[in-house]
């Protein structure tokens, strides 16, 4: 251990086993969670050169190589498999933290099978997930149209006939773009939608559309697919393109736990319209998780370098200091520090918010969606936002060194920075949360009382009473 | 007079700027619709104030949350909760002293008020710098997941960044392609 740095660590004021414990949710998920990770480490089939290091194409083929590894690897790991997020810790382990091509099957296209598809639809397709069979992705973003779902022009007109569906991109924009793993590597995509039955439009749908051949791979009639070429990072994953021309898939593949198509194409909506959106509002659930995570990470790395990294000279003669002794290094790096404990712990709250209200959602109560929606939304782009700054700060404030990829920062800045462009848009996210807090002040003035997150609206409280 | 490190202060704080900048964009949705404008009409035309009463909002929601996180870590160690209890008031100093004019258009704070805090947040920073490694360390970012040779855990860095360079593909040859181009020169 660098010298410096053992005097930093000797020089703490508190027990860091007992924080440790405390920000992984106890000493038994701690303890599973080290034996995960050593299990990696101590993985020859897990050594070889960082990514940085890589063409793209060598990067998607160890991405995939680790990948499915991990998961021909998953039945050894017995009891230290408890619960989905050890998981993930196993695998963002194995994938060095790097998006991986199998994120999008197990984070959004397994949660989207469960939460939109009726117990037959499930019974029939998470069997086949959870054992790869067959694996997914989220095909939603088109070329022209990110946030603004409604404005999706990708469709899907019911045939009574054939008791089908026939999807079609009409136009170039209408062309799915950006799916993590839609490119080389799904077999299946659950694709949104406008779904028209008896010539009337019912706006956008979540379905399941086989992409490639069980066989061999190759891609379906109707379907093209492809990589969309080089990114800003994310060199591991194949987020792809998706042209559908006439492609036809079976009534049954229309996700129908809440909103349904009969066989005559009569067609019944969901309680609330808003829960064919609900997997987003889960996965900005888990990027305000990820925002803590890198910021956490960011600042990991600038604080350990800046008290190895001696710079000038205080006094003339003297040695030269940690820059972690200067207060302009504290002041850029503490804020950030502070950010990431913040940030820690609304990510459990975040999530706390999440599994209640689709716990009421599961009892037919939907009061509260409307609040979790703006919730995840303001969360999502706040802590973004900052995180997504914060770490151009943390790598700045390592010199010249934060420049290079052995600083770790160019990999962790490109892999965090899309999280602030989708899922939502985040000038886009805070004007859905900023309407919310528009209504509630509406709703207060005709005597409504104001749940949870927004209470506070209703104080009377003037300047003067602080 | 006001006691900046008090939890309550610095909650009421954060509440009524949030609260200022809320009503402030309704009332420009309200005065726009009141001058004949539908509401998606009236929202656009505010939307620049309607996305920094969200960022008040959320900024509030985090800061409220930290606060009462630590409020109800009762089985924690007292030397524990001083460092998290710097931590979250730093945060929360911080964030007024990064958006201090909103803080001080209406009036929740003088200008006074805004300096004794920037010197609060100053002072604050040995406390925390003490403990600054021990605080990145409980993370447990293991460093196959960090991949940064200048945040290892071990902080052998020099010995390791040079070893990353030795594995750059240029380097795998002595002599490269420019020598043979510049023979064609």
């Amino acid at each position: 251990i660098n010298p410096d740095l053992q005097k930093e660590r000797d020089a703490a004021t508190f027990d860091v086993e007992e924080l440790s414990v405390l920000l992984h949710n106890g000493a038994h998920e701690l303890e599973k969670k080290r034996k995960l990770e050593e299990l990696v480490r101590n993985d020859p089939d897990y050594k070889s050169l960082p990514f940085d290091f890589l063409s793209r194409e060598a990067q998607y083929e160890e991405g995939v190589r680790r990948s499915t590894i991990a998961v021909a690897k998953k039945d050894q790991l017995g009891s230290l498999i408890e619960n989905h997020g050890d998981l993930i810790t196993y695998n963002t382990h194995v994938g060095r933290g790097k998006a991986g091509p199998f994120n999008l099957h197990t984070g959004m296209f397994i949660p989207t099978l469960v939460k939109q598809g009726s117990p037959e639809q499930v019974a029939k397709w998470l069997p086949l997930s959870e054992n790869y069979q067959i694996v997914g992705t989220y095909a939603q973003t088109e070329m022209g149209h990110g946030t603004f779902l409604r404005g999706l022009e990708t469709t899907a007109h019911y045939d009574p006939h054939t008791q089908e569906f026939v999807l079609n991109s009409p136009t170039t924009t209408s062309i799915k773009w950006w799916p993590g793993a839609l490119g080389k590597t799904s077999t299946h995509a659950v694709v949104l939608a406008q779904l028209y039955t008896l010539g009337k439009c019912h706006g956008i749908h979540a379905f399941v559309v086989q992409l490639r051949s069980l066989e061999d791979h190759k891609s379906l009639p109707g379907i093209m697919v492809g990589d969309i070429g080089p990114k800003f990072g994310y060199g591991a994953n194949d987020n792809g393109f998706l042209k559908l021309s006439n492609h036809r898939i079976p009534r049954e593949n229309m996700l129908m736990k809440y909103s349904k198509v009969a066989p005559d194409g009569s067609y019944s909506k969901p309680p609330k319209s808003t829960l064919t959106y609900g997997t987003m509002t889960f996965v900005r659930a888990m990027i305000v998780r990820g925002s803590a995570q890198a910021i956490a990470q960011g600042a990991t790395i600038a604080i350990r370098y800046s008290a190895v990294r001696r710079q000038s000279e205080m006094r003339p003669g003297e040695p030269e200091p940690q820059v972690l002794s200067y207060p302009t290094q504290q002041y850029k790096l503490f804020p950030l520090l502070c950010a990431a404990y913040a940030f820690h712990f609304v990510q459990v709250k975040m999530i706390e918010a999440y599994s209640e209200v689709t716990e009421l959602v599961n009892k037919g109560d939907f009061s509260r969606t409307q609040e979790l929606h703006a919730l995840s939304s303001g969360l999502k782009a706040y802590t973004s936002a900052i995180s997504n700054t914060g770490l151009e700060v943390c790598r700045t404030s390592c010199g010249g060194h934060g420049y290079s990829c052995a600083s770790g920062f160019p990999a962790l800045y490109t892999n965090f920075t899309p999280s602030v462009t989708y899922e939502g848009e985040n000038t886009v996210l805070l004007l859905q949360c900023a309407r919310y807090l528009v209504k509630c002040t509406r709703d207060l003035r005709s005597g409504a009382k104001l749940p949870g997150s927004v209470a506070y609206l209703s104080c009377g409280c003037d300047p003067s009473s602080i | 007079g006001k006691d900046f490190t008090n939890v309550k202060t610095l909650d009421s704080l954060y509440k009524q700027r949030a609260l200022g900048l809320i009503r402030f964009a309704s009332g420009k949705v309200d005065a726009s619709m009141d001058g004949g404008m539908d509401l998606v009409g009236a929202l656009n035309e505010s939307s620049v104030h309607l996305v920094r009463a969200a960022v008040a909002h959320s900024h509030y929601f985090v800061v409220r949350n930290f606060f009462e996180k630590l409020s109800k870590l009762t089985s924690t160690s007292q030397l524990l909760m001083e460092v998290l209890h710097q931590l979250s008031l730093f945060y929360a100093l911080d964030g007024v002293a990064q958006h201090s004019g909103e803080f001080l258009e209406d009036g929740l704070l003088s200008g006074e008020d805004v300096k004794q805090i920037r010197q609060l947040t100053v002072e604050m920073l040995p406390k925390i710098r003490v403990n600054a490694v021990a605080l990145v360390d409980a993370f447990e970012f293991g460093d196959d997941v960090l991949g940064s040779v200048l945040g290892r855990y071990d902080g052998n860095v020099y010995e390791n960044l040079f070893k990353w360079a030795q594995d750059s593909p240029l380097n795998k040859t002595d002599v490269s392609v420019w020598f043979v181009m510049w023979g064609k020169m």
